[in-house]
């Protein structure tokens, strides 16, 4: 038996549509912790990591550890029956191959049962170690998007590059060039306006614009974003999801020939 | 010239 209810039933939505583009179809694994996936896009360059922790939802069941294998696009449509404030509830029996959502309205006037098919998805987990990076950066969300988007409008990749005197975003395409610079700002009152940049050692590193482009679909989870990097090592882009957890994606560098 | 690295190149499968 697994029960899992999340009053904020958006958090949900937007969760998938921060994952829809990246990958179609995922095991969610459910153990006692939580409610968790790891899941690759199909050419094996980009990775995306969810966690929600049981303690973030109002209930959360789960007799026994298991995964469900969901198309990302099916779910994606059954949300679409859920308005923006309604509860949402998920359960799945043993052995059963569907999940059901339910949906209610905050008033309780208005309930949904929703039945997804489960799939059979054969999916490589890898082993992500725990590893000190050379550079952090944080910073609001909203700007490394505005960032992607507008360099991604110019070129097809993304060179970052942390040094002492901030993180600097530039592309190269057919019509030109251009260059963002981002500089330490931690004297801001609001800190989720900060940027924080946290450097070992001077870091460069270059990256396809369509899949980080894709990542910041995570912006509406958090107001801050973290930027990890170290030499020759996956980008880690990572969404706070307050109270539940988190939204990780990792990205493979280009390799200069 | 530079090449796309894929993630197996970083991360062993578990």
């Amino acid at each position: 038996m697994f029960e899992l209810r999340l009053v904020q039933g958006s958090l949900l939505k937007r969760v998938i549509d921060a994952i829809k583009d990246l990958v179609n179809d995922a095991n969610f694994d459910c153990s006692s912790t939580g409610f968790s996936l790891q899941a690759m896009d199909s050419s094996h360059v980009a990775l995306v990591a969810l966690l929600l922790r049981s303690e973030g939802f109002e209930h959360f069941r789960c007799d026994r550890t298991f995964s469900m294998g969901m198309s990302i696009a099916n779910m994606a449509k059954m949300l679409k029956c859920a308005s923006n404030d309604d509860i949402i509830t998920i359960k799945a029996d043993d052995g059963t191959d569907t999940v059901t959502f339910m949906f209610e309205s905050p008033s309780q006037d208005k309930i949904s049962d929703i039945e997804m098919k489960l799939m059979d998805i054969d999916s490589d987990h890898l082993g992500i170690p725990d590893a000190e990076y050379e550079a952090i950066v944080r910073m609001p969300s909203t700007e490394f998007g505005s960032i992607c988007t507008s360099l991604s409008t110019i070129g097809d990749t993304v060179t970052i590059a942390v040094s002492k005197q901030g993180v600097t975003f530039s592309t190269k395409g057919d019509i030109g060039s251009g260059n963002i610079t981002c500089r330490q700002n931690s004297s801001t009152e609001k800190p989720e306006e900060a940027t924080i940049i946290e450097m070992k050692e001077p870091v460069v590193l270059t990256f396809a614009l369509k899949y980080i482009t894709t990542f910041t679909k995570a912006t509406s989870l958090s107001s801050q974003v973290t930027i990890s990097l170290s030499s020759d090592m996956p980008v880690v882009v990572e969404y706070k999801i307050a109270e539940m957890g988190h939204i990780r994606y990792y990205l493979a560098p280009k390799i200069e020939e | 010239k530079s090449s796309q690295g894929r993630l197996e190149a970083f991360f062993k499968p578990t």
